[in-house]
């Protein structure tokens, strides 16, 4: 549905800062 | 390399804070599309496309970012999150079935039956099994995992778990997946998971 699909992609948004903020850590 | 419980922190983090926002949210929706995206990443698979978005952000974290380890190992990410996938969206007997088949596999020439990886994949299980068994279960796993510093709260202790078992040294040792000497050892990665904080509470 269209709101699992955004909510998919929050989570990759949130995923791909998190992985960067872990980057620079 | 990182280990896979501080990005399991971050990302909880926010699942938590999203389930809070309002009474409709729902802790289990939540925590089934942040499995989603964990175990598309871990198994490197770039979703952007999916998505319809360009493929360039994820690609590049998949080929230089960090890589995130369970007992400081990569395979074992893999094997606990997307286990942990199939779990929560499929159920846990298909989630058991299909990591007991990928070591039945890797005996028949591959890298071999490992008990680690099953380990980490039963783990896996446990843990989409509870994202999404109830709201309170749901909820329960996002405070707890919101705070995670300790792989032992989710994910068991490998000491003296046999790895690389080719099928000959399998069947001497084990039988098959039916035999007593099996179930001996399926008992002992019950007993270990069983005993992981998280599980427990």
């Amino acid at each position: 549905s269209d709101a699992e699909r955004s909510r998919i992609q929050l989570y990759r948004r949130h995923l791909v800062e998190s992985i960067n903020d872990l980057s620079k850590q | 390399q990182a280990s896979l419980s501080r990005l399991l922190q971050e990302m909880f983090q926010f699942a938590l804070k999203r389930s809070s926002l309002s009474d409709q949210a729902s802790a289990i929706d939540e925590n089934k599309a942040l499995l989603f995206v964990l175990a598309m990443h871990l198994g490197g698979r770039n979703i952007d496309g999916i998505l319809g978005k360009p493929a360039v952000e994820q690609a590049v974290l998949l080929k230089n970012g960090p890589k995130f380890t369970l007992r400081k190992r990569v395979d074992l990410a893999q094997h606990f999150s997307i286990s942990a996938f199939i779990a929560a969206a499929a159920g846990d007997g298909l989630a058991q079935a299909t990591g007991l088949f990928k070591e039945v596999s890797d005996s028949k020439g591959g890298s071999g039956f490992s008990f680690a990886d099953l380990a980490a994949d039963q783990a896996g299980v446990e843990f989409g099994t509870m994202a999404v068994a109830s709201e309170t279960s749901a909820h329960s796993l996002q405070v707890h995992m919101a705070r995670i510093t300790n792989e032992d709260d989710y994910m068991p202790k490998l000491s003296s778990l046999p790895e690389g078992l080719q099928e000959a040294t399998f069947k001497r040792q084990y039988g098959t997946t039916e035999d007593a000497r099996y179930t001996r050892m399926q008992n002992e990665l019950d007993r270990r998971i069983d005993n992981c904080r998280l599980y427990r509470d």
